[in-house]
């Protein structure tokens, strides 16, 4: 049975995408078989894997009722990883789910069917705290949120885990945080340590040993489709993913 | 009347708040009497100017027709600079918005009866082509768009180009692009040179000659509540938006 674990931060550009790709692909090379959900109209998961955003049909189909979830299950060619791929049709299910019955369970009734197959499923979300991302934290077991080292990302963090307490209480008694990722980290700067030193001060216990640093070769590698593992296995950053991941298995019994 | 200038990219932080307080402070400075309107529910612009989040009356009040604009507008104590701020309680509005009438055209209306007080309306918008955007949109003479030099952020221009044609058609046909602003480049990489390489050959014409490098002033001045203009005036950032501003300046009539 696997665990569900949702990649959220309404935060815009705090490392999502980044995460939730370079998480699947080291838990794939770690011999964990992975679905990557794609649950972002802008389609940055499924593009940063080399897939195209313009398929026929993708997980708005799926999440309209309009086929399987099954059926848009594609291999990317990534070992142990296998991608659900949105296209900018998702654009439009913020609106159209607003009025639809069991607007919020719609993800965890799709990813039921699959769950069996898989070691982990990662959704990545839209920078948003509405239905899209509703949905997955409905769906999921818990929520990792990633976190840049920066003034305005720690000013969403208690909003966040105030929704991520109200769908607990709502749609999802078992909904836990997985941990916060600091992300982007640049040693460098005076504004990382102080932000990191405020983190660990108001969420100790909370947050991942797994620091991400600033790392270029992070953001080349989707120009190349790739996860960062397969453009450069021995950069800092391809390390911290995989650091993570290790983490991550520990947290649970998977 | 004051030229309405909408600060929008559905990708995540690319430095649309970075952009909208900078630019409005510039202005400011520049002797334009300028209103910054916070369109965002997480509030950045509202406190990277040294305001509360948490008001009783914000944007979101008057947007749902509780009380006037003109009775939030707030002087953070920046020359030339009036606020509109934002609260939580703008989470709400796009999934309350998405019944009532007219519902793309409601800050259009709201700014109507202050545009003569201004020279410049610059609105800050979130990471999303939801309702709140389409709005800002519809009430804008025309939109400027950040851009990361990354590759996520060019993959998503095309649809933002999509939906201004959109919004021109159906809702605002004066709507123009003020320009493409270049943001966070960073000499050292080649992934910042092949993006803005890139971007003059796809959208030559439309690309202000200003570029905003990346500067880690930038980011530590929301952190003491003041645009960077009053936080360290000699910085390349804040250089950088005063050359912004005399070609935005430069542009229009106003
Ligand atoms: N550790 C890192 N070092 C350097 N660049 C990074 C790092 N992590 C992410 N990036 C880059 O920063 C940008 C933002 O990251 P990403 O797109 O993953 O964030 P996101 O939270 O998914 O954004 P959105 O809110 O738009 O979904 C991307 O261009 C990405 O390549
Ligand atoms: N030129 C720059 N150099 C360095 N840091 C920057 C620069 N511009 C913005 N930043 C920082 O990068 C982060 C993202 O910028 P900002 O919040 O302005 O983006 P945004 O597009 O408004 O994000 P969102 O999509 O969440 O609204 C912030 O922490 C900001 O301080
Ligand atoms: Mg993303
Ligand atoms: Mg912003």
């Amino acid at each position: 049975q696997a665990r569900v674990i949702a990649i959220a931060n309404q935060k815009g550009g705090v490392g999502k995408t980044t995460t939730a790709i370079n998480l699947a692909a080291a838990l794939g090379i770690a011999g964990k078989r992975t679905l990557l959900v794609d649950f972002d109209p802008q389609g940055n998961a499924t593009s940063g894997c080399g897939l195209s955003t313009a398929s026929e049909q993708s997980i708005y189909h799926a999440i309209m009722g309009e086929c399987s979830l099954s059926s848009i299950v594609v291999n990317p060619g990534i070992r142990g990883v296998d991608i659900c791929p949105s296209t900018q049709d998702l654009y439009g299910a913020e609106l159209e789910l607003a009025t639809v019955e069991n607007r919020e369970d719609r993800l965890r009734e799709l990813l039921y069917t699959l769950r069996k197959g898989y070691h982990y499923i990662v959704i990545d979300c839209p920078p948003s705290l509405g239905l899209l991302t509703i949905n997955a934290l409905t769906a999921a077991d818990s929520v990792l949120i990633p976190l840049q080292c920066e003034y305005y990302a720690m000013e969403g963090l208690a909003h966040l885990s105030e929704t991520v307490r109200r769908v607990r209480d709502a749609f999802n008694p078992g909904l836990s945080v997985e941990g916060i990722l600091l992300t982007m980290f640049d040693k460098r700067t005076n504004l990382s340590r102080e932000v990191a030193q405020e983190l660990q001060h108001h969420y100790s216990g909370q947050i991942f040993q797994t620091v991400i640093p600033r790392n270029v070769r992070l953001s080349e590698a989707p120009s190349f489709g790739k996860p960062v593992l397969y453009y450069d296995v021995r950069s800092i950053g391809a390390q911290s993913y995989l650091a993570l991941a290790s983490e991550v298995m520990n947290h649970g019994s998977t």
